[in-house]
């Protein structure tokens, strides 16, 4: 699963 | 961090910037629209709320900073101090039918069912779409500046480099996030009619006019 820290991009 | 993601990065920082150089220097917003830059501040609005709850990295937030805060200065030009340059009557695109839409598929197809997730997804989707409103402006006045022209192709060129990014973090870090990797080809593939017109007359001197 996705968690908010793991969207490293802009 | 790759080469791929900077560029996309830099790519998306001088379209911007190059939006809000172009409206302060020429005193007019006329081609531009407002629309979609209505749509971007949605985006960046609903994506970067993570500056409040998770950190990464200072280049991250620092950008996330910029994008917000030149997204709302364009706004403030367009809406306010340069109003009476805005061409609202070739800026007719529905926008509620890009904005439901996004909402109701970032309920459905979502990784997790967080609030921050669900804007984040929503962020994704909306922007895959949110030139629609600009090149349908184009297709309507049939013509753009050439300055406008390269700001939609550094604009486009920057979710292509992202393309690039994903594959090459398939590859090195096993990342694959299908829900922004769909939403970034759907995103490229909007621009490529565009693309091939800039390509073909922009870059050969000419202004960027349909037939």
């Amino acid at each position: 699963p996705v968690t908010d820290a793991e969207h490293d991009e802009l | 961090m790759n080469i791929f993601r900077l560029s996309g990065d830099l790519s998306h920082l001088l379209a911007i910037l190059l939006l809000l150089v172009k409206i302060w220097k020429t005193r007019s917003c006329a081609g531009i629209s407002g629309k979609s830059q209505i749509l971007f501040a949605i985006v960046y609005t609903t994506r970067y709320l993570d500056l409040f709850t998770s950190f990464v990295s200072v280049y991250n937030s620092f950008m996330k900073v910029v994008f917000l805060t030149a997204s709302y200065g364009t706004l403030y030009l367009m809406f306010f101090k340069f109003k009476p340059t805005y061409d609202h009557n070739h800026d007719s695109f529905r926008i509620l039918y890009l904005i439901i839409p996004s909402l109701v598929l970032s309920f459905i197809i979502v990784h997790v069912y967080t609030v921050m997730e669900i804007l984040w997804t929503y962020s994704i989707y909306l922007e895959a779409v949110a030139i629609m409103p600009q090149l349908f402006m184009v297709s309507r006045t049939g013509e753009a500046e050439t300055i406008t022209s390269h700001y939609l192709f550094a604009l486009g060129s920057y979710r292509a480099l992202y393309i690039l990014n994903w594959i090459y973090r398939y590859y090195t870090e096993d990342f694959l996030d299908m829900i922004v990797i769909i939403a970034g080809i759907v995103q490229t593939i909007l621009y490529c009619d565009f693309f091939y017109l800039y390509i073909t007359k922009v870059l050969k001197g000419k202004r960027l006019s349909l037939p």
